[in-house]
């Protein structure tokens, strides 16, 4: 099962259409493997990424070259995985 | 039983499949289980018919978790299945709809993705067909419909995880869904949902320029949306595709539009807060009851508005 420990996934408040370019440059990038959840299509709507724990440091360095502010959403992905399991199994157990 | 069934969890494809067979045990009169097709995988897809009679009567679509990893839309799905059997013949308004019309619910619309996530990969979007030619597997089953197929917004990359496949209805879990709806022939709304960013959408995705339907579709989702935030507070946004989030093209409410099913919507679902696809469980019921409020505005006004 794949696993997800270190994985963060952030959150970008888009402030402007430069931002969105900026941010769709970084979709088309293949090297870090970012997984976008929500993509980046208007100041209106936030952006959210998953950023494997290998390009963290990467990605926060992108961000911050461009000052783009970014919230760290989820901090350890695994760990919420995780939480998630435990109460499906502990429901499961209940049903049964 | 379906009584004892927590609608308020995640359930993996096992326990939803044999909670329809409960479902339709409790409610022999009105809900059958239909296998549309088999899966990639060789899974069976189970569409759930809420009918009281007559034959290929003016019909709803409602397909959730096309997108596998947006579990709160399967979610939504059996609950949503659930509440209809639980109100027919008690809620006057469902009851006026179903004794003229049907509705079908394809919940598991995406059954290896879905399986997929419970074993592999909660992350996995896409259907697990495999791509001759590339180590990388599945397409995206929301850019594989035929309705402006392989044009922008979709990848040709099958590694990407908006790879829209190597053909229209390439995949056999899009063509069971086809088949389906052009065999009947009288479908007057599709209503697919997924998950997340709290939008109410129309189409078109694969093209910017407003459907001849725009205006009607717009205050429908409009009103639709007001009911839904009338519960909790949770805010939409309404509007096309193309215009309110990006260019998508192979959507399946483009393809169900241009085939002449007007009524035609796509949900996303929440998330409200900061949880994304991981939507906790205590958030299942009350997505699920605030977007009942807009579902059954829609089916409403396609009942009240027959054409």
């Amino acid at each position: 099962e794949r696993v997800f420990t270190g994985d963060q996934v952030i959150r970008v408040n888009v402030q402007s259409e430069e931002e969105i370019q900026l941010l769709r440059a970084l979709e088309t990038q293949q090297e870090w493997e970012l997984d976008f959840w929500l993509h980046p299509v208007s100041t209106e709507l936030p952006v959210d990424i998953r950023v494997p724990r290998s390009s963290l440091g990467s990605v926060r360095e992108f961000l911050r070259a461009h000052d783009i502010a970014f919230t760290v959403m989820i901090d350890n992905l695994q760990e919420v995985l995780d939480e998630e399991k435990a109460e499906m199994e502990g429901n499961q157990m209940m049903e049964r | 039983s379906t009584r004892s069934f927590n609608f308020g969890a995640y359930h993996p494809l096992e326990t939803i499949y044999s909670w329809m067979d409960t479902l339709v045990a409790q409610h022999p009169d009105l809900v059958t289980k239909q296998e549309i097709g088999r899966s990639y995988e060789n899974r069976p897809m189970y569409a759930l018919k809420f009918s009281t009679g007559g034959n290929k009567r003016p019909a709803i679509w409602i397909d959730t978790g096309i997108h596998s990893r947006e579990w709160v839309s399967q979610a939504t799905g059996v609950w949503t299945a659930n509440k209809i059997a639980s109100d027919y013949g008690t809620d006057a308004s469902l009851t006026s709809l179903l004794n003229t019309m049907d509705i079908y619910m394809l919940i598991l619309t995406n059954p290896d993705g879905y399986a997929y996530t419970h074993t592999n990969d909660r992350m996995w979007r896409k259907t697990r067909s495999r791509t001759s030619g590339s180590v990388c597997r599945g397409v995206d089953p929301n850019r594989n419909w035929d309705a402006g197929f392989g044009g922008p917004g979709a990848s040709k990359n099958p590694c990407s995880d908006s790879y829209h496949g190597p053909s229209a209805h390439s995949e056999i879990e899009v063509k069971n869904v086809v088949n389906l709806i052009k065999s009947h022939g009288n479908f007057k709304s599709f209503i697919s949902v997924h998950a997340y960013s709290q939008l109410l959408m129309y189409p078109y995705g694969y093209s910017c320029r407003s459907v001849p339907h725009q205006p009607e579709l717009d205050s429908v989702g409009k009103a639709a949306v007001q009911k839904l935030t009338s519960l909790y507070g949770t805010r939409y946004k309404v509007g096309s595709i193309c215009n309110i989030i990006y260019q998508a093209s192979g959507g399946s409410i483009d393809w169900s539009y241009n085939l002449g099913i007007k009524y035609s919507f796509a949900f996303e679902l929440r998330d409200t807060g900061r949880y994304g696809f991981i939507l906790p469980a205590n958030q299942i019921i009350p997505t699920a009851s605030e977007t009942w409020l807009a579902l059954k505005h829609i089916m409403e006004h396609v009942r009240d508005h027959p054409y």
